[in-house]
């Protein structure tokens, strides 16, 4: 989702 | 992805390669904290919770597996590894690290991007990340001689969160609307406190002499 994808980093 | 957080994830990956390199070449942990090993466990098994739910890419999904595998086999090579266990400084590796794991998710649950558990989570192990290398600054301190693998694995561990700041400032500059304010402000404090480290290595490197950090 994309919110999901907020977090695209390590 | 930018080439600064390209940078910055194999260099992180990097240190973690020289750790594991320095625990299997050497047979030996001294000079390692298992504190700091244990909260990078924490870290990571607390900001890769979504691991399952969101897939992003496969090297997303792959670099999360290998911090987190590699992380727990450390901790478990310095708490049972026969060999290995013996070369803990457990007398040297004091820090009482229940604190910054208490105060990390108290400001969690006040600072966030929003209130659910798995974002409470990833505030916390953002916080948690950047204090979690004091008790292995603190162990460098007390224990004098520092071996060359031990000090290149501190020295790139604290140079991967200088690059993700570098990443940050390009977003910032190219994506509209780009923000990190939690992991920004939290990677710059990361940074800092190894300041004084990276000062000791510099000298150490700069007059080829071994790198001691003052007690």
């Amino acid at each position: 989702s994309a919110e999901g994808k907020y977090h695209d980093e390590l | 992805m930018n080439v600064f957080r390209l940078a910055g994830d194999m260099t992180h990956l990097l240190s973690i390669l020289l750790l594991l390199l320095k625990i299997y070449a050497t047979k030996s942990c001294s000079g390692v904290s298992r504190k700091t090993q244990e909260l990078y466990a924490i870290v990571f098994i607390f900001r890769y919770l979504d691991l399952f739910t969101d897939f992003i890419s496969v090297y997303n999904t792959f670099m999360k597996v290998v911090f987190i595998a590699s992380s727990l086999a450390i901790v478990w090579c310095m708490r049972f590894h026969p060999v290995v266990r013996r070369s803990y400084d457990r007398e040297l590796d004091t820090f009482r690290y229940f604190f910054l794991v208490g105060a990390s998710f108290a400001l969690a649950l006040i600072w966030h991007e929003k209130f659910s558990v798995q974002e409470v989570f990833w505030a916390f192990s953002i916080y948690l990340e950047a204090v979690a290398i004091l008790p292995q600054l603190v162990l460098l301190q007390r224990s004098g001689n520092v071996d060359n693998l031990t000090g290149q694995y501190v020295f790139f561990l604290g140079a991967y969160r200088a690059f993700y700041i570098l990443n940050w400032i390009y977003r910032y500059l190219t994506e509209p609307r780009f923000t990190r304010w939690i992991a920004g402000t939290s990677g710059v404090v990361q940074t800092a406190l190894y300041a004084d480290f990276f000062y000791y290595y510099f000298i150490s490197w700069k007059n080829n002499s071994k790198l001691k950090l003052p007690a």
